[in-house]
């Protein structure tokens, strides 16, 4: 699976996801991916792209349930990312990752496998990539 | 605020799982993804288009599960799913189950643009995708050989199990 997040200029945030599934899935199986609010989520205040067992994603409105955290109870996209793709998710007995980011400009990565593909770059800034768990790349949680 | 973009390209991947070459790539692939969003922020364009052009990037990528690169089904096919999500207004696309458009994000795009839905899937899906005009390819453009050796190793794996345990439901087989 692969998502991007970006808030651009005027403050309007787009959260986007693609996938190729699962490997030996059968029976036209589909996964949060293409589901909105639960692989692809995005409001005023908050998007998201998730990346993971997508039955439990599914399951937990994981990427609505993120911002509904962020517009409701006030947290940081750390804290939404982290309260339930590491702890929500992983209590279902999923796993997996996302990509949150907030209308304030603030973003995370919280992931709880071995690692995850991913990057940041602001409009005038230098790239940063990461993959494993243990390269750290500001906003990971 | 300062316009931003992040990315990525799946879960799971474990030290020892890529060679050399594969984490070169996709370290490469990323960093074009990212380089590609900046630009169009760059130039004051929305956070739509950012993403969409750097999904591309890593649709087109053999490296990440997505487009070219994409895991095979039980049959051996590539199905694949999308979907994008604006912000301001809420609009939103999705496809599912799509085998022959190049790029699924431009056509979830083209969905939440360009028809009063969110979702299409299937032969459905695709025959929108030739209505609007959007890039086709054959089945083998998403092929690899390592998501084809991966579905044969399970396919090994579930005949193996099957011979051991044959009363047990299909679907706890198949999600472990």
């Amino acid at each position: 699976t692969v998502g991007a997040v970006a808030i651009d200029a005027q403050g309007h945030l787009a959260a986007g996801t693609s996938t190729g599934g699962m490997t030996n899935k059968r029976w036209n199986r589909v996964g949060d991916s293409p589901v909105i609010g639960a692989g692809t989520w995005a409001d005023s205040r908050c998007a998201v792209s998730g990346t993971g067992w997508g039955e439990f994603y599914i399951r937990s409105a994981a990427a609505h349930n993120i911002c509904a955290r962020v517009a409701h109870r006030g947290e940081s996209a750390a804290q939404a990312g982290g309260k339930v793709i590491n702890e929500e998710i992983v209590a279902l007995g999923g796993d997996g990752g996302a990509l949150v980011m907030t209308a304030d400009g603030g973003y995370a990565f919280p992931f709880n496998t071995p690692g995850m593909y991913r990057g940041w770059v602001s409009v005038d800034g230098t790239p940063q990539v990461a993959i494993y768990a243990s390269e750290t790349l500001q906003g990971d949680v | 605020v300062t316009p931003q973009l992040i990315i990525h390209g799946g879960a799971g991947v474990a030290p020892g799982d890529l060679s050399a070459e594969e984490e070169r790539g996709a370290r490469a692939a990323l960093q074009e993804a990212l380089l590609r969003g900046q630009a169009i922020l760059k130039a004051g364009k929305s956070a739509q288009e950012a993403v969409v052009a750097a999904i591309v990037v890593l649709e087109d990528s053999p490296y990440f599960n997505a487009g070219r690169g994409a895991v095979f089904t039980h049959e051996g096919r590539n199905e694949l799913d999308a979907s994008l999500m604006l912000g301001n207004g809420q609009r939103a696309g999705a496809v599912a189950g799509v085998r022959r458009v190049k790029n699924p994000i431009t056509l979830a795009q083209a969905v939440m643009e360009q028809s009063p839905h969110v979702m299409l899937t299937g032969q459905g899906a695709e025959t929108f995708a030739k209505e609007k005009g959007l890039p086709l390819v054959e089945p083998d453009w998403f092929r690899t050989e390592k998501r084809w050796q991966q579905l044969q190793r399970r396919l090994a794996e579930e005949a193996g199990k099957q011979a051991a345990r044959s009363d047990e439901a299909e679907y706890r087989r198949y999600v472990g």
